[in-house]
């Protein structure tokens, strides 16, 4: 039995990845059934050494899958924040949005994700982008009782008044 | 060997519990 290039990923079985791609390169940006492509999926479960193989191997990182989802919310919402900043600097969409209005800042704040907010707040996130409930990154951070975030975006909010 | 297999990856609804902002 075989891993799927997307169990590989994901697993950060980088000596199979590397493997798998060798004999077939138009694996490397292969959506699975719900549109996840293999750096999705090792985005989504923090293997950085697979997201930076990956890349080097020309991974999409624009790719958004059947309900919007991305490589950044997903590295967003796990607390992956040297992958957040890895894709950030392939130039992804910072403010790209899916299926429940969700950008990659609030799936940070969601997850009480402190590092992946301000890597995402210094390069620019919109914090008026509101989920479709309506919530912006700040009325979850107070909703959910996230302190520490909350106090992240507040002095994110005044750097910008300040400016 | 037993391969394990990780779920697919998903994105959580943002605001499940909250009450309508």
């Amino acid at each position: 039995d075989s891993l799927s290039i997307h169990q590989l990923s994901a697993q950060g079985e980088l000596d199979q990845l590397i493997a798998c791609l060798q004999k077939g390169e138009q694996l490397l940006n292969r959506p699975d059934e719900r549109g996840f492509t293999p750096l999705m999926w090792a985005a989504a479960f923090g293997e950085i050494a697979a997201v930076r193989y990956l890349l080097e191997k020309g991974a999409d990182p624009h790719v958004l899958a059947k309900e919007r989802e991305s490589a950044l919310s997903l590295a967003s919402n796990g607390g992956f924040k040297d992958i957040v900043t890895m894709l950030l600097d392939k130039g992804v969409d910072i403010n790209v949005y899916d299926w429940n209005g969700g950008t990659p800042l609030l799936y940070a704040v969601r997850g009480n994700h402190v590092k992946c907010a301000e890597a995402l707040l210094a390069r620019g996130a919109d914090i008026t982008m509101e989920a479709d409930s309506g919530y912006t990154p700040m009325d979850l951070a107070v909703a959910l009782g996230y302190k520490k975030v909350q106090q992240v975006i507040e002095a994110h909010i005044l750097k910008l008044l300040q400016r | 060997t037993q391969l394990s297999l990780y779920t697919s990856p998903s994105l959580p609804n943002i605001t499940l519990g909250l009450p309508a902002s």
